[in-house]
């Protein structure tokens, strides 16, 4: 039969910044084709396709709540491959080779996490679990 | 075919057009 592909709403505009992504308008309707871990979700829309932020995209028929995990407050330990800077005031600032508490993994690829007294939103793609080969 | 996925991490809308509050 066919395939019935999920129609999601951007949020916001965004401009892509590589040949494999797709920018968006506030307001399009775009259908996603895949959603990767990374937090990059292929869409297409009319003839175009490409990668877009799954943060800048909303689902149609309202919140999308079975895809989401709950948040683990005890914590899951995870190492830090990548440093990253928060660039907004929600996000927390981590150096390579930190372990830290992952306490909850979102599906657009920033996973909210806890170090010491701090938590904030960090990229999933910089973590491992801790005690795994990459 | 679906390439892979861009390697760095996706950015964040502004905070003002957030679906969900932190």
């Amino acid at each position: 039969g066919p395939i019935i592909l999920q129609t999601y709403r951007a949020i916001a505009d965004y401009e892509k910044s590589s040949s494999t992504e797709m920018g968006v308008k506030a307001g399009d309707a775009v259908d996603v084709v895949e959603k990767s871990e990374s937090g990059w979700w292929f869409c297409q829309q009319k003839n175009r396709r490409g990668w877009v932020p799954a943060a800048y995209l909303e689902p149609m028929d309202g919140p999308d709540e079975s895809e989401e995990q709950e948040p683990n407050y005890a914590g899951e330990l995870h190492v830090v491959r990548k440093g990253y800077t928060a660039a907004q005031e929600d996000e927390i600032s981590l150096k390579e080779g930190e372990t830290i508490e992952v306490i909850h993994k979102l599906l657009d690829g920033w996973w909210v996490v806890r170090k010491d007294e701090a938590t904030g939103y960090y990229p999933s793609m910089y973590l491992q679990k801790a005690g795994e080969e990459k | 075919t679906i390439k892979h996925p861009p390697t760095n991490p996706p950015p964040r809308p502004p905070p003002d057009a957030r679906k969900k509050p932190p």
